[in-house]
């Protein structure tokens, strides 16, 4: 089946390391790194999709991975989520007009299924513009916010942030995808699974690293950060949120298409009909 | 005698810690920190300073901290160092004036001596908003260039992260307070003077670390940030920049001073007298 991911964040927070890590795929093959200078010129935020295909656990999944370069890179950053709003939306009205067309078998699923949204480790949490993105499309897709280099932060230090940014969401009424099953959903009424649930979302936002090369770190060979320091593991649950990640994604694959189909598109069909 | 250092870069890139790790003082009493979110709403960047007297070898310093809370967080970046400007100008204008006036004897020298610039060790070198503001401020102010939170890079990515914005200094033309002395300087008769200078130099920018907490290190009481998988020392010059920047700060006060009276402030007055 297709899974669309896009990934929004300013550049160098780790994007394609931590898409790369997550699938053990290289999903960039033709990533010329943009000059974060070239941008200031007003250039506006590009959309542009890479589509590979995974084997997750024997499932064959078309995973396309959309990416959003310039995205809070300019000086001024006012029209950053436009062209990803349009990108979004294009891909529900292409959907709607396959849907009422004639041949209604083979339609490719282009919608955008989750966004993984980037934030930056260094502030103080949300910046005007998190906020301004997850309120504008909190109702046209899946959006999972998560801390990026998280190996900046102490153990404190994060708990923290996510605390601020966990407020900061509530106090503006921001809808995130936070695996919260729909009132009625059966699996409510697995004591085990409503206990992992709730123990994922408590440690939202996930405060991710990530890394592709792999280290020799005390006889093993893992992925890690390796500083003079120490080794961050990637894969150590308590190094970092990656593993949580991970997991969350794996599982929740179909249930993010799911949601799209039936509450986001439901909403921009709605929407189109009334107009 | 009279230190005016200004304090330049987003919010939560660790300058206030650096600055006390610096000095070994609380030079931020009042300090109420800002929430992120409200400077969105296009305030301007403020200009702050708080005084403190401190004792460097002996020597007794009035150091003042400017700060410059705003900068760099907005939505839309554009003005963010026309205030920063106008200070530095006002502070010239108001040394003019003293200067021409009766009493010449005791003026406080408010000028700004130096201003430590933190670019994030994020993204991938210099964002426009960095090479915009050293471009605007080089023939106004000493700028040192800091690449802040170094503990997020390994050291290859540290190493390239310097080469590029070195390499981007160069393209732009960017005068920058890098110690070298003037052609006709007697230090440079001076081989391991020039020797140890030049070796200061080739680490520019210093990527710089800080910590005011004291942590036991395998018995030691150091400042250090400890991490679960190893602990940074601020004091290490393995780890980073720190001492290679203090060491540089308390060597070139007078230098500084001096610099800005012969060159920056000479600058403005003649600027001043043509118009
Ligand atoms: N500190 C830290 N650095 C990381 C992490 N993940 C990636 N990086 C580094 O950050 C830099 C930019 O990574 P990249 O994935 O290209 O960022 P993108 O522009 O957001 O796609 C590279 O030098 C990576 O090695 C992380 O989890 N922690
Ligand atoms: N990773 C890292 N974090 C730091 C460093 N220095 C300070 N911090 C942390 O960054 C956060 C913001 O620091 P602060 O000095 O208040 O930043 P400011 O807003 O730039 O003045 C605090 O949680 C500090 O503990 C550093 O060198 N590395």
């Amino acid at each position: 089946f297709d899974f669309n991911l896009m990934v929004v964040g300013e550049s160098g927070l780790g994007k394609s390391t931590l898409v790369n890590s997550l699938f053990m795929a290289d999903l960039y093959p033709d990533r010329r790194i943009p000059d974060a200078l070239d941008m200031g010129n007003g250039n506006t935020v590009e959309v542009e999709a890479n589509t590979v295909e995974i084997d997750e656990h024997g499932v064959k999944v078309r995973l396309t991975v959309i990416d959003t370069p310039g995205y809070g890179d300019r000086l001024n950053n006012e029209n950053s989520f436009e062209p990803i709003i349009k990108y979004i939306n294009d891909q529900y009205n292409s959907y709607l007009c396959k849907e009422s067309g004639i041949n209604r078998k083979n339609i490719v699923d282009t919608r955008v299924h989750c966004v993984l949204y980037f934030i930056s480790s260094l502030g103080r949490g949300l910046k005007p513009l998190d906020v301004a993105f997850m309120k504008a499309l909190q109702d046209k897709v899946n959006i999972i916010p998560l801390v990026a280099k998280a190996d900046s932060l102490t153990a404190k230090e994060c708990e923290a942030l996510k605390e601020t940014i966990r407020q900061k969401i509530a106090d503006h009424g921001i809808q995130i995808y936070d695996l919260m099953p729909v009132d009625d959903d059966p699996s409510l009424e697995d004591p085990e699974y409503v206990k992992e649930i709730s123990s994922l979302r408590a440690s939202f936002p996930l405060a991710v690293c990530a890394a592709q090369d792999v280290q020799e770190v005390n006889g093993r060979q893992i992925r890690a950060r390796r500083y003079p320091w120490g080794s961050v593991e990637v894969d150590n649950e308590v190094h970092c949120d990656f593993q949580k990640l991970k997991t969350i994604i794996i599982h929740h694959l179909e249930d993010m298409i799911e949601r799209t189909e039936t509450m986001h598109y439901e909403n921009y069909r709605v929407q189109c009909l009334m107009n």
